[in-house]
């Protein structure tokens, strides 16, 4: 299982639709200072269904939609849709491919689709779970929280322990 | 509930080992659990040497050298407990060449087992890349992504072992 | 009092705005009281405008324009109030190649009248060097100092200015 | 002004007696990890007053000293000394050089040294300040702590002026 693609709109500095196809194996993503890059890392993990808004470097959690640029209007909503590969059903769906989507408007409206069909951030939860993916796996590393995991409390990383357990 | 716990400490602790001495070629680190007969309230610490020097604790760790640990116990985890991607954003920022190269050494033994998304300024990362991911902002304040095949090398992922 | 603190504000702002332009080019910093009236009591708190982006608050800037900003802040306090020397600790870690660029030209103009000590891994900023301080670490857990004299440039440190 | 030079023994990872020469101008530092480098960093501040151990990223004061490698045992003190141009007489003493000299023992006795005579910090700071030199005027940056002035509140910012003027 890999992740195959990440499509984003409206979504922090991506304001128009952009698709970025991974390989599997190592995937380097380069590019000057404040190009949209930890926002990519952002994405991954907002919709993988993070809900704290500091996780994501913002103060509320409208803040990830595209706010405008000097030629451009702010986004009114963000969609984020993660393709994953599932040719060895490690996602328990008889599925070659799965789509997770996560989308927010200005107007509050907010939720989560699984292969385009609505469906509830537990049971998006649970199935991640099941395949190891997701937040509490400290799977994504995000710019400057590498040492976090030195500075926590030794009870606290006995959790990692037991996560991985 | 404690016996699975157990076993997953023994074998990150096993894990974290070997990674610590790839990182370190002549250190030696382990994870010690604070109270052993009370593993599921314990607290986890590192015990770790570094080749010439005495000191185990933490906070007197060098900024490269904390690091190291740092992502010594992750590959720990990664690999006891492995997950089909993984996201690391400028990591290597405070690495000195020889550790970076040691680094890039235990990406790549990963990478062919696992998904990798590495973000970075660094050259030398750059050449590991089967893809290269370039992003730029656009002068209306919108981000670009731009793609570019950097190795035709047949990935054969094979499964996870 | 007040008066002495506004006007260490205006020049440490003029400054600022000065030094902003050079780290982003085509782009507007200043610094902003948050109670004009009240200035003893006031925050302060940084506008900024990158070119390209219309955001204003700190939080949402990456991780190399925090970098440029707090330093454009820094040398814009330094210029106002000279310092015989500073010493910086790996403050570029964070900048892409461009960005580095324009750091190495500010600590140039800073170097002509003030004396730096900066530590680094970057080869670009070891070329901007008057002087190389290498540091090892002997086999016993010792640390030992070696100098080279990189450039013969002769250094007239004009007074400060 | 400048730091003509810097003499530490026993401090943190120099055991031995080391002197480091400074030149006017751009001074690189460069070195492998847990090499020393930022151990220089934290012996300015120190012998220029720090009293905090946290900010010389110890636990206790006493941790400055040399705590022993594998092959040699731990020293009983520390001492630090910086050598300062005072040709423009910026530090308001007649003399061409200044020696600022700090001294910590394990048995818990330790001073200050104004060229080769005990002083007390209090002496210190004052003459200190006058030349801007120290810990309050942000000179001095130490590894990983550059963004910590936009993490300040504001009401903090504005003390950096008022340090300034
Ligand atoms: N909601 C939003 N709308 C528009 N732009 C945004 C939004 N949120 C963040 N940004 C912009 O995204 C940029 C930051 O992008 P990001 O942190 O991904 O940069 P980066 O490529 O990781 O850079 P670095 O190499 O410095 O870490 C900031 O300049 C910010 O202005
Ligand atoms: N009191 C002490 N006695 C002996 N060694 C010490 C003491 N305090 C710190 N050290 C050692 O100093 C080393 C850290 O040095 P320092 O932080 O200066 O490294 P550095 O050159 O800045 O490295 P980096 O490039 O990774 O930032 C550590 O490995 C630590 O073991
Ligand atoms: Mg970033
Ligand atoms: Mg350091």
């Amino acid at each position: 299982m890999y992740l195959k693609s990440l499509s984003l709109r409206g979504f922090k500095s991506f304001a128009d639709s952009s698709t970025i196809e991974f390989a599997p194996g190592i995937n380097v993503v380069v590019g000057p200072n404040g190009s949209g890059k930890s926002n990519i890392v952002d994405a991954i993990s907002w919709v993988l269904g993070t809900q704290t808004p500091k996780a994501l470097r913002s103060a509320k959690m409208e803040d990830v939609i595209f706010a405008g640029g000097q030629s451009r209007g702010a986004a009114k909503s963000s969609k984020v849709t993660i393709v994953l590969d599932n040719a060895e059903r490690r996602l328990s769906l008889e599925l070659a491919e799965v789509a997770i989507t996560r989308h927010l408007s200005r107007s509050g409206e907010s939720g989560y689709e699984l292969n385009g069909r609505d469906c509830r951030l537990i049971d998006l939860s649970e199935l991640l779970l099941d395949a190891s993916i997701g937040r509490g796996q400290h799977t994504i590393i995000s710019q400057g929280n590498l040492d976090v995991i030195l500075d926590a409390k030794a009870s606290d990383r006995r959790l990692t322990i037991e996560d991985a357990s | 509930m404690k016996e699975v716990f157990l076993s997953a400490y023994r074998d990150i602790d096993n894990n974290f080992r070997e990674t610590f001495e790839l990182l370190f070629p002549g250190g030696r680190g382990s994870l010690v659990l604070t109270d052993q007969d009370n593993p599921l309230e314990a607290g986890l610490e590192f015990d770790i040497s570094i080749p010439g020097k005495t000191l185990r604790r933490l906070p007197l760790l060098s900024g490269g050298e904390r690091s190291l640990v740092a992502l010594g116990f992750l590959f720990a985890v990664f690999r006891s407990r492995p997950s089909p991607f993984y996201v690391l954003d400028e990591v290597e920022a405070a690495l000195d060449d020889l550790n970076l190269s040691r680094l890039l050494v235990l990406l790549e033994s990963f990478g062919s087992h696992a998904q990798l998304i590495v973000i970075s300024h660094q050259k030398r990362t750059m050449e590991i890349a089967n893809r290269l991911i370039g992003v730029s902002m656009a002068e209306s304040g919108s981000s670009k992504v731009v793609i570019e095949n950097l190795k035709a090398r047949q990935l054969t992922l094979s499964s996870q072992d």
